[in-house]
């Protein structure tokens, strides 16, 4: 059971800030809603926001990913519009 | 880059600063947005008014936490601002509680930021692309400050080149067309005979130059300009003639090959101790290159030798893949042992073969169509040679004002 609950601190950051910047639902940052998601969407938006950012897509919430999450940025999505189907030429 | 799918209708635009932030001098505020709006004015026709009250099309105000748009900000660091793009009314919000300075490597460069968020205010999401004002994360102060090639492209996909003449204090670029005193022009005997050329490049500040042997002429709107050719080693001291390829590189260097050796110049002014080897400069490319050009599509530089091409991207380690070279039939209508190639300043790519030359269209990735259809004459449409075939070449010409391609 506490495997499945979101580990609080970290990890939860890290679903408040995908959420915020367009990778998870927003209805993830809701506080009065307990999320439950599966393992592959999580890693997933772990993975795009990686990829987007130009990291490894490891999908694991590593050292590097939780540092780049803590710099000061645009509050604008990442994900909106065409850039969802951003295509590489 | 990426669009979000809106943009301005008009593009003559206006804004006003609604509420300032607490701990700067309004006047220096207004010149700093000033300097971030000119950001995105400089590459394209779009204007920017600042007004002091009424309707406008951007509102600009520092909030601090909840400030009425169910996005409320997070104190010092973490969020510095946001905007919201045309189609949601373009306006631009700043978080009051960051340490926002002017000029200074300490606290948050408003300028920086600001231009920014103007991006998305004009249409422009994210961008991939690290160097790039719109990569969504904060850099840090950058006295140097200069737009990416991905966010020239981004803006201009969205309102076009700049066509006016520049009164402010633009920035060069090549592949912003500029609006020139149209010089005299004059047919060249040697180049009308025979349109084969060494290589083609633009010059930072805009120029076109050919070079062939050991002279060079300078392109005019309509063919050479008179008084050339010149010899190359009077404008560029050190440098050989028969030269393989040359392009200009968004740094503003202008690069220079021929056989193993590579030379680059600032302008007209070697740019230190060159040749170089090429292995040594642009690790993976071959020696005795035909061309190489930078590609209007994404800014990379691309060299060409034979049936084959290579890609060297310098923010890549390492430049060049190892999946390259890839055959030169993947531009989809070139044929093999090109003669020269440039990215013109009018944003398009064009390919040059003996007296023939193609232009390539980005999207589909193949050569143009157009009527005449490609390839056409060179010498025509490039050099001024009234006497040369207009249309395809072994075509029939269509007559008209020669060399609109330069348009």
């Amino acid at each position: 059971r506490s495997g499945a609950a979101p580990a609080y601190g970290e990890t939860n950051r890290a679903m408040m800030y995908l959420a915020q910047y367009g990778y998870l639902s927003p209805s993830v940052r809701n506080p009065s809603s307990g999320h439950i998601m599966d393992e592959s969407t999580w890693k997933k938006a772990i993975q795009e926001f990686q990829s987007f950012a130009g990291l490894n897509s490891t999908g694991e919430l590593d050292e590097e990913t939780v540092k780049l999450m803590s710099l000061p940025r645009c509050g604008v999505k990442d994900k909106v519009g065409f850039g969802e189907s951003r295509a590489k030429r | 880059y990426a669009l979000q799918g809106s943009r301005w209708r008009v593009k003559n635009l206006t804004y006003k600063i609604s509420k300032y932030p607490s701990r700067l001098n309004h006047a220096e505020v207004d010149a700093e947005l000033a300097k971030a709006f000119a950001v995105w004015s400089d590459f394209t026709d779009l204007t920017f008014t600042q007004k002091r009250s009424g309707q406008v099309h951007i509102e600009i105000r520092f909030e601090k936490g909840e400030h009425g748009d169910g996005d409320p900000f997070d104190g010092p660091g973490g969020t510095l601002a946001h905007a919201y793009f045309p189609v949601y009314g373009g306006d631009a919000h700043f978080d009051d509680a960051e340490m926002w300075s002017i000029n200074s490597r300490r606290g948050t460069n408003l300028f920086q930021v600001a231009a920014h968020e103007f991006g998305h205010s004009l249409g422009l999401s994210h961008s991939d692309v690290r160097s790039a004002l719109m990569a969504p994360f904060y850099r840090g102060y950058d006295p140097a400050f200069q737009l990416d090639q991905d966010d020239i492209m981004g803006i201009q996909a969205l309102y076009g080149h700049k066509t006016q003449v520049d009164i402010g204090g633009g920035l060069p670029n090549p592949t912003v067309p500029r609006v020139t005193t149209p010089q005299p022009s004059a047919e060249d005997q040697e180049l009308c005979s025979d349109s084969k050329f060494d290589t083609i490049f633009n010059s930072a500040d805009g120029s076109t130059f050919v070079f062939k042997g050991d002279n060079y002429w300078k392109l005019t709107e309509n063919g050479v300009a008179a008084g050339y050719p010149r010899p190359i080693s009077r404008s560029w001291p050190g440098l050989p003639g028969n030269i393989d390829a040359a392009f200009t590189y968004k740094n503003g260097k202008t690069y220079f090959f021929k056989g193993s050796k590579y030379w680059r110049y600032n302008g007209q002014k070697m740019d230190g101790d060159y040749p170089k080897e090429i292995s040594e400069g642009f690790t993976g490319i071959p020696d005795n290159i035909d061309s190489a050009l930078v590609w209007s599509g994404n800014g990379k530089i691309y060299f060409y030798k034979g049936s084959k091409f290579w890609r060297f991207d310098p923010a890549q380690r390492p430049p060049v893949k190892s999946t390259y070279p890839k055959p030169l039939s993947n531009w989809a209508g070139i044929p093999d042992n090109i003669d020269a190639a440039l990215q013109y300043t009018n944003g398009y790519t064009y390919f040059f073969k003996g007296g023939s030359y193609w232009r390539f269209n980005d999207r589909t990735f193949s050569v143009d169509t157009d009527n005449p259809a490609f390839p056409r004459s060179t010498g025509y449409w490039w050099l001024g040679c009234s006497s040369a075939p207009r249309g395809t070449v072994g075509g029939n010409a269509r007559l008209s004002a020669p060399s609109d391609e330069h348009h």
